[in-house]
């Protein structure tokens, strides 16, 4: 279950509290897996008591857009914690999904790999089983295939430390790349942060979605948990 | 093969921190875990001097847990304003508990309210295992005996208090600056989850 709440001493109205929490949820804890499923309890709340008395924000005031912004980038700093528990995890994963033809397209099929266990296996396991990040892709329970085209399909590994080079191609334009450089994989899938990026090259929308590995750990921990 | 173990807690729970203007927090060993750890928290605005307002988001889950009932009763029928307190037990989740689970969580923020001398302005949540109902005489208890504060150690207790099988507390805190005026504010944000973990709220 995710609970968790986020108290400012900003003074906000009711209006404007709930488009902030609203936006920023969207953009950070409905973007988080660790193993796909959904609590009956999950809860997100937000209480801002006034004490900085300042002007209360409202949704036109000029403050309005930095504070919202400020709310996301903090709730998403939040959210990943969650990530980064994960159970027993070893992997903190961005998966970035670029290009495609809508927002909403590109966050089904960021969450589809996410909470693929084949996927999450693989990357505790080290493995840049690449196959299997396409396969999820192909699955993704989109309501159309605009914003996909397997011939314009790119899937890269990206390293978060200052390693050269930063980004591993692993299928240019639907085609496998032959040419992997195999010990730079697993260079990369060594870290414990990494990122997947996969261009849909259809459009401009993108989202990010933070998951983890799937550990011994996590089975161990979840065995037994009403005992 | 196993990736190389980090020690998260060391790496991610701040060692101090700065904490928004009025608002103080408690937390207590209620016995519901088995283990003795924390499992009940409360955070409340001692702000007097203005009206606060409050959001939440909840899970789409067609089956939602009483609590989840009951916080978004209260924000509504408060207008999503003059919410100041937020209840949480951790090792029970109140889920799937039916007509006695409701009764639990009205009780819970009863409780609360009445502590606090507040008209039906607390919201509550529980997280833990489905299917089983509160002990009410513990969390009554601990309701009761519950102490507040607001130093980072209090903070920091709080956001033990709502954890389950979590690895470490998930507590950050940060200071802005309005770009208009220059006033700083400050914003506090827990969290637990650790598995079951893929939320879609609305």
């Amino acid at each position: 279950t995710l609970l968790g709440y986020i108290v400012t001493d900003l003074s906000i109205s009711s209006n404007g509290i709930k488009k902030i929490l609203s936006f920023a949820g969207e953009r950070s804890f409905n973007c988080i897996s660790v193993d796909g499923d959904m609590s009956t309890n999950d809860t997100i709340s937000m209480l801002a008591n006034g004490a900085a008395n300042n002007k209360t924000i409202d949704i036109d005031s000029s403050d309005f857009e930095d504070v919202a912004a400020n709310v996301t980038s903090f709730a998403q700093q939040l959210a990943q914690l969650v990530v980064r528990d994960g159970e027993g995890a070893t992997k903190f994963v961005t998966v970035n999904v670029t290009k495609s033809k809508s927002f909403a397209d590109a966050k089904i099929i960021a969450e589809t790999i996410s909470n693929s266990s084949l996927v999450k296996t693989a990357l505790y396991g080290e493995d840049a089983n690449w196959g299997r990040i396409l396969c999820a892709v192909g699955y993704s329970k989109l309501e159309n295939f605009a914003s996909l085209d397997e011939s314009k399909l790119n899937v890269k590994f990206v390293a978060t430390d200052d390693s050269i080079p930063k980004e591993l191609p692993l299928l240019i334009n639907g085609v496998p790349n032959l040419n992997v450089d195999e010990a730079r994989a697993s260079e990369i899938l060594a870290l414990n942060d990494l990122e997947i990026v996969v261009e849909l090259n259809t459009g401009s929308e993108e989202c990010s979605f933070w998951t983890c590995d799937l550990s011994h750990e996590y089975v161990t921990i979840n065995g037994d948990y009403r005992s | 093969k196993a990736a190389v173990t980090i020690d998260k807690y060391a790496l991610y729970v701040p060692k101090t921190g700065t904490f928004p203007k009025k608002f103080e927090v408690g937390s207590l060993a209620t016995g519901v875990k088995k283990n003795g750890n924390l499992d009940l928290g409360i955070i409340v605005n001692t702000n007097k001097d203005a009206k606060s307002t409050a959001s939440a988001v909840f899970t789409t889950n067609r089956f939602k847990a009483a609590p989840v009932l009951k916080s978004k009763q209260v924000l509504e029928s408060n207008n999503f304003k003059d919410v100041n307190a937020i209840v949480v037990n951790s090792g029970c989740a109140n889920s799937m508990t039916g007509e006695v689970g409701m009764a639990d969580t009205e009780k819970m923020c009863e409780l609360v309210n009445k502590k606090l001398n507040l008209k039906d302005q607390t919201l509550v949540m529980s997280t833990g295992v489905i299917g089983q109902k509160l002990q009410m005489d513990k969390i009554s208890k601990g309701i009761n005996d519950i102490k507040f504060g607001s130093s980072y150690e209090d903070w920091l207790n709080m956001a033990k208090s709502i954890c389950t099988t979590d690895t470490f507390p998930k507590l950050i805190s940060s200071q802005f600056e309005l770009k208009s005026t220059g006033e700083l504010y400050t914003l506090t944000g827990i969290a637990k989850g650790a598995g079951m973990i893929c939320p879609n709220m609305a």
